[in-house]
């Protein structure tokens, strides 16, 4: 049943954006990325945790060329919606463990998520699937965290 | 180029916890599912969005068997690190969208958000990878998101 994580992936071409104190109401998350699909932005991870008192964060990463257009719409949506504000950082790199049947092996976030502890790697934004576990990390941490997971991991050893 | 969703999904077996006003310094993620890890929790959702002075919510969702053990952790790490607080549902449901080239698609997202919002469907959490896109919403909502995301992407009609 042993988790395999078959690889580790560093995307250096990210920008966080995020709205904060968003309503909480049905909508919303419709009217922000319905904007952004309009002006034709990729977005890649959409991420919104639990809501708070009728208010709730809605954050999402794009590529750096989409920086200034994301940007400008976030802004607008969020006024549009009164949400609290905008926060946005093209200095940032995705990095990800990749492997089958996460799921069912609890300790394989874990595990990434010590890696980077024991970098003293702050971890900004999470997101999982079955298959994946990405962590949004500074970009000048991108390159230890890759090296440091591919042995974590026992990945460095395909590669003597 | 068309991103083609290929299914959808509604997993009832859900409850949702999150951590609010964690202090957002190294080790604190790898603390929260070390101890979930240790206790055999599978975890299935790990979300967490974009910090805000010094702070950030993480939240995630485990099965409704394995709620009391996680909420059980959830507090005793929210204690241990000097987090805000601990809250939790069971009576929600995990609704997905599955294809391929998601992120090459960006109104895919969209259109499955609208779906939810014409149903008046509230959006509690979101996490999306390149081929799934999914929703945390009240389980009452469950079924009937299904039926119109099925029809909404034109899954309905293979069933015929
Ligand atoms: C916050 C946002 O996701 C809102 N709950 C919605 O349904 O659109
Ligand atoms: C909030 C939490 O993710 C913290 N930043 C950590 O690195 O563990």
């Amino acid at each position: 049943k042993a988790m395999v994580v078959s690889g580790v992936a560093c995307d250096h071409n990210v920008t966080k954006i995020a709205l904060f104190d968003v309503p909480d109401k049905p909508g919303i998350a419709y009217q922000l990325f319905d904007a952004l699909a309009k002006e034709n932005i990729n977005v890649d991870m959409i991420i919104q945790s639990h809501e708070q008192e009728n208010r709730n964060d809605i954050s999402f990463t794009v590529t750096r060329d989409d920086k200034d257009t994301a940007v400008a719409i976030a802004n607008k949506v969020a006024d549009a919606i009164g949400a609290r504000g905008v926060a946005y950082d093209d200095t940032v790199a995705k990095v990800s463990i990749v492997g089958a049947g996460m799921k069912t092996n609890p300790g394989v976030a874990a595990k990434m998520f010590e890696v980077l502890y024991r970098l003293n790697i702050n971890i900004q934004m999470i997101s999982t699937s079955e298959i994946k576990v990405s962590c949004v990390i500074d970009e000048q941490d991108g390159n230890r965290a890759v090296v440091a997971l591919h042995e974590a991991f026992g990945l460095d050893k395909l590669e003597q």
